[in-house]
C-alpha cells in the first residue's frame, strides 16, 4: 500500500550518506537477528525510495546487496572486524528488502526480509579451478567430520564437555581427500574428560558458545582430525559492547591429535571460561 | 540569417542514483 499522502515518494542517490545509514541500520539488524550462519556485510545499495510519513517521519524502502563474511554470528567480534568470504572461497550473497522508518533523525526497522544464495560452481572454478565447493550439511561425510572433531576436542579438553550446536559450514576437499568443517558448540555441566553419556550433560544455563575449525583427513585404514575451538565469553542477555582487547584473536597452531594439548601463545595453562576468547588447539 | 535552436546540454556526465557503488566485488 503506498505510505503517506499519495504516491509521491523521492529517491535520493544510492550512495548518499542518509541512504548509507539506512543501509547500514539494515545490516546491523541482519546480523542481530540471524539465527545461525555467518554475519553479512553491506556490499551494494540496489535501490532506494523515500515516503513522507503522518504525522511525521519518513519511511525508507531499500533494497541492499550483502555478502557472508567469515564471523559466526555466535562471534562477538563487530562485523567490521571480520573478514569477507572471499570468491575462491564459495562466496555467498544476501539479497534484502528493507523498510526503515526515520523520526527524529533515527532510523528503526519496520520490515526485512532476506535471501542468501552461495555462488555458483562456475564462478568459483572461475577464479580457483581446484578449489572446494561447499557441501551440502547433512552429508553423512560432513556429519562424521563434525562429530569427530568435537570428540577430539572434548578429549583433550580440561575444561567442561561441549555439544554439537550447528554446523555451519563443510567442503569436501578432493586433493588430499579430506573433509573441511565449521561448526558450533555448546558448553554443558559435565566434565569433558568425565563425559561419559553425552546424554546426561544439559546444556549450562548460562550459554557458553565456541566455533570450531576441523579437517578429517582420510588416510589409508584411518583418518586424522585436527580441529581448532573459540569459546566466546558467555554472553550476557543482551549484546552490549565488547571492553577493548575482548575480540583479540589468539595465534592458533594446528597440532595432531597425539600431541600433548597446547596452549594459548603466552600462557601456560587453559585460560578460565571466564576470559575473553579462549582458544582450544588440539 | 540562419540560427541554430539552442540545445540543452548537460552540465557534466549524470551519475545514475542508483545502484550504488560495489564495495567488495559482486556475486
Amino acid at each position: 500500500a503506498p505510505h503517506g499522502p499519495g504516491l509521491i515518494y523521492r529517491q535520493p542517490n544510492c550512495d548518499d550518506p542518509e541512504t548509507e545509514e539506512a543501509a547500514l541500520v539494515a545490516v546491523d539488524y541482519i546480523n542481530q537477528h540471524l539465527p545461525w550462519g555467518y554475519k553479512h556485510t553491506l556490499n551494494q545499495i540496489d535501490e532506494v525510495k523515500v515516503w513522507p510519513q503522518q504525522p511525521f517521519g519518513e519511511m525508507f524502502e531499500i533494497e541492499i546487496d550483502t555478502l557472508e563474511t567469515t564471523c559466526h554470528v555466535l562471534d562477538p567480534t563487530p562485523v567490521a572486524g571480520c573478514r569477507v568470504r572471499q570468491l575462491k572461497e564459495h562466496a555467498v550473497e544476501g539479497d534484502c528488502d528493507f523498510q526503515l522508518l526515520k523520526v527524529n533523525g533515527k532510523f528503526s526497522v519496520v520490515y526485512a526480509k532476506c535471501d542468501s544464495s552461495p555462488d555458483s560452481a562456475e564462478d568459483v572454478r572461475k577464479v580457483c579451478r581446484d578449489c572446494p565447493l561447499l557441501a551440502p550439511l547433512n552429508d553423512t561425510r560432513v556429519v562424521h567430520a563434525a562429530e569427530a572433531a568435537l570428540a577430539a576436542f572434548n578429549a583433550r579438553n580440561n575444561g567442561s564437555n561441549f555439544q554439537l550446536e550447528e554446523i555451519s559450514r563443510a567442503q569436501l576437499v578432493p586433493l588430499p581427500p579430506s573433509t573441511y568443517v565449521e561448526f558450533t558448540i555448546s558448553g554443558t555441566d559435565c566434565v569433558a574428560k568425565e563425559a561419559t553419556e553425552a546424554a546426561n550433560c544439559s546444556l549450562l544455563a548460562k550459554k557458553q558458545y565456541g566455533f570450531c575449525k576441523a579437517t578429517l583427513n582420510e588416510k589409508l585404514g584411518g583418518e586424522e582430525v585436527a580441529v581448532t575451538c573459540t569459546v566466546f565469553q558467555t554472553q550476557p542477555a543482551t549484546s552490549q559492547p565488547q571492553p577493548e582487547g575482548a575480540n583479540e584473536a589468539v595465534p592458533t597452531a594446528v597440532v595432531d591429535a597425539d600431541a600433548p594439548a597446547s596452549y594459548p601463545l603466552g600462557t601456560s595453562e587453559p585460560l578460565s571460561a571466564g576470559s575473553p576468547i579462549d582458544t582450544r588447539v588440539f | 540569417s540562419v540560427v541554430q535552436p539552442s540545445v540543452g546540454a548537460a552540465a557534466g556526465p549524470v551519475v545514475p542514483p542508483c545502484p550504488g557503488r560495489v564495495r567488495h566485488f559482486k556475486v
